[in-house]
């Protein structure tokens, strides 16, 4: 799946 | 990762080692909501299903399945093995208030129209307001147990310091995450009642009582 944002946070 | 995000999630850690001992020492979920507990395996599942398709770090993976697994073993410590000790009667607050606001703004504020993100907004606004059910019943009981209030200031101390982190994100990356950040600065919100007892009154060597 494309990201649209990057969830790097927990 | 900064030294505020990683002292939050210890904090976060240390919020589920002290419910843990809390409920095994006492051999008893007494004081626990079981709804707010049941609200957050419903935030970790949803917002880490990117377990399956997104790769950030051992560090991030480790976590996301310790926190999974963790609030789904509390589920069943409360719903099986200590299930006598916990009073439904006094977990009274309408889960679905929250979880049917929280589904509609996630539609309207969100990354991208998709089923992850979507779910994954959801998952930020749910975590927002999870702890309701359980301030309620503390609100209604009008006491705690000290290891209780000690797990719920570590839970506020978690929420509370990402929003440093936050800030230090936008001076050294530019980043900025408008709904977490608005959904956490609620989170954090919700706490300052507590956080006010839990300092004046806990921290000095006394009960947990709310003024009558």
């Amino acid at each position: 799946e494309e990201d649209a944002v990057s969830h790097d946070e927990l | 990762m900064n030294f505020f995000r990683l002292l939050g999630d210890l904090s976060h850690l240390a919020s589920i080692f002290i419910l843990l001992h809390k409920i095994q020492t006492t051999r008893s979920c007494r004081g626990i909501s079981f709804k707010t507990q049941a609200l957050y395996v419903a935030v970790f599942v949803t917002r880490y299903l990117d377990l399956f398709f997104r790769y950030v770090s051992l560090y991030n993976s480790v976590m996301k399945l310790f926190f999974i697994a963790s609030s789904c073993y509390i589920l069943y410590l409360m719903k099986y093995k200590y299930r006598p000790t916990h009073d439904p009667s006094i977990d009274t607050f309408r889960i679905e208030y929250l979880l049917g606001p929280c589904f509609v703004l996630s539609l309207i504020f969100n990354y991208k129209f998709s089923f992850s993100e979507i779910l994954w907004s959801f998952s930020i606004f749910l975590e927002a307001v999870a702890i309701l059910p359980q301030l309620f019943m503390l609100q209604r009981t009008g006491e705690a147990e000290t290891i209780t209030t000690h797990y719920l200031a570590a839970l506020g101390v978690y929420r509370a310091l990402y929003i440093p982190n936050w800030i230090y994100r936008y001076f050294t990356e530019g980043l900025v995450d408008p709904i977490a950040v608005t959904a956490g600065i609620v989170q954090t919100g919700l706490y300052l009642d507590f956080f006010y007892v839990y300092f004046t009154k806990v921290l000095q060597g006394q009960k947990f009582e709310l003024p009558a």
